[in-house]
């Protein structure tokens, strides 16, 4: 019997959230918990596997929290698991897509900086890894991708909240992602869930000349921003990193993009107000249930467009 | 912990790509401790910026002399902090 007493409309610490994922693993027979390495503060990364069966499936990978501060996305993202958990087997869509694919879900992509926002410092964005000759900690983990390592958008200053890392991959929590989609080799999506300024964006952000899919890749986002408009009006724009926000070296979607995955998108959640990173708990519910429409019109086009 | 009282954030307004230059300028200033939400880029996209109480007014004083509007977003950081942490010891109990 369901009846954990997760409350999906509150913020909860990392103990909390990996409580829910092994009652979520528990209470779903398609649902595992697997973890994929551990963080710089030696904290397990754990993965969501919704499969319900196949040997590598393609997949789609979904994560939240790579910048920690964004609390609204890791508690979107538990609320989404729940929703795919749920939902197979009732909605046609969501059944169909994992009757075909493996969906794999990352909540907490830096839990060291979480739990850093949660004791010490609640601005906080990096990883928290100790710098070599530097007072400073952590690095930016969304400029730390093997892609358009270093250049411009990024920071050379380990102080900076933009720091880019001593090299690419420098950050475990990045790598483990980077080794679990490379030895996985059949992803067709990522997707990768940020928090403030309502923008729904693809490759590239190192560079700004449009990818080789940019037609569709337009089109799709398009489709995605008005399906999130359609509950609460919730206005997306929609464009590549460097266009529509700034030129950014090292970014997750750019690596995966040049990595083979052409549906890469990265998504920066609401604030329809003014909270930003602060927004308050009330704004939980509406904007995962506005976010999902928009991730299951990008997975179902990624189910009926095999590649 | 670390506490934000007399943090701000304001929401910086270019009109041009001489002031998202000067913003760019003000990025660099590393003195000031200054936490960009969203980086100075493109005249047509806001600038939101969150700044220590002791670099406010060295803040106002510059965007102010360079024409460049701005708006306050968040008055006092620690107030919605303090805000956000009453939620969440009240949903705890809950």
């Amino acid at each position: 019997q369901r009846g954990t007493g997760f409350d999906f409309g509150t913020y909860h610490t990392l103990e909390d959230i990996y409580a829910e994922l092994d009652h979520l693993a528990s209470e779903y027979s398609f649902v595992e918990k697997i973890q994929i390495g551990q963080s710089y503060e030696k904290r397990p990364l754990y993965v969501l596997k919704f499969s319900t069966g196949g040997s590598n499936r393609p997949a789609i990978w979904l994560d939240a929290g790579i910048h920690s501060r964004e609390w609204v996305t890791q508690a979107s993202a538990l609320w989404i698991a729940n929703k795919i958990a749920s939902d197979y087997g009732t909605d046609a869509s969501v059944t169909s897509l994992l009757d075909h694919m493996d969906l794999f879900l990352l909540p907490v992509a830096n839990p060291d900086g979480f739990v850093y926002t949660h004791t010490s410092n609640r601005m906080w964005r990096k990883t928290r890894s100790k710098i070599p000759g530097s007072v400073c900690y952590g690095v930016d983990p969304n400029r730390n991708w093997d892609a358009g390592f270093g250049g411009p958008g990024a920071s050379k200053n380990p102080c900076s909240d933009s720091y880019h890392g001593p090299s690419a991959n420098s950050e475990v929590e990045v790598r483990s992602v980077v080794d679990f989609i490379k030895s996985h080799g059949n992803f067709k999506a990522f997707l990768t869930l940020h928090s403030y300024s309502q923008l729904l964006m693809y490759p590239y952000g190192y560079k700004c000349t449009r990818p080789a899919d940019y037609a569709e890749l337009e089109s799709l986002g398009r489709s995605a921003a008005n399906a999130i408009k359609s509950l609460y009006g919730t206005t997306f724009q929609v464009g590549p990193i460097c266009t529509t926000i700034y030129m950014a070296g090292g970014t997750t979607i750019d690596w995966t993009y040049a990595n083979g995955v052409k549906y890469s998108f990265s998504l920066e959640l609401r604030d329809t107000g003014r909270y930003a990173f602060l927004l308050p708990s009330s704004h939980i519910l509406p904007t995962a249930t506005e976010t999902w429409p928009a991730l299951l019109d990008i997975m179902v086009h990624v189910l009926e467009h095999p590649y | 912990l670390e506490t934000f009282v007399g943090h701000q954030v304001l929401r910086v307004r270019t009109s041009n790509e001489e002031q998202v230059k000067q913003l760019q300028l003000l990025e660099s200033l590393e003195h000031l401790q200054l936490d960009f939400w969203i980086n100075p880029s493109a005249s047509a996209v806001p600038v939101d910026v969150r700044i220590p109480a002791a670099s406010v007014q060295s803040v106002k004083a510059f965007l102010e002399s360079h024409g460049i509007e701005y708006s306050i977003l968040i008055e006092d950081l620690q107030d919605v902090l303090d805000q956000e942490k009453q939620d969440m010891a009240r949903a705890a109990q809950r």
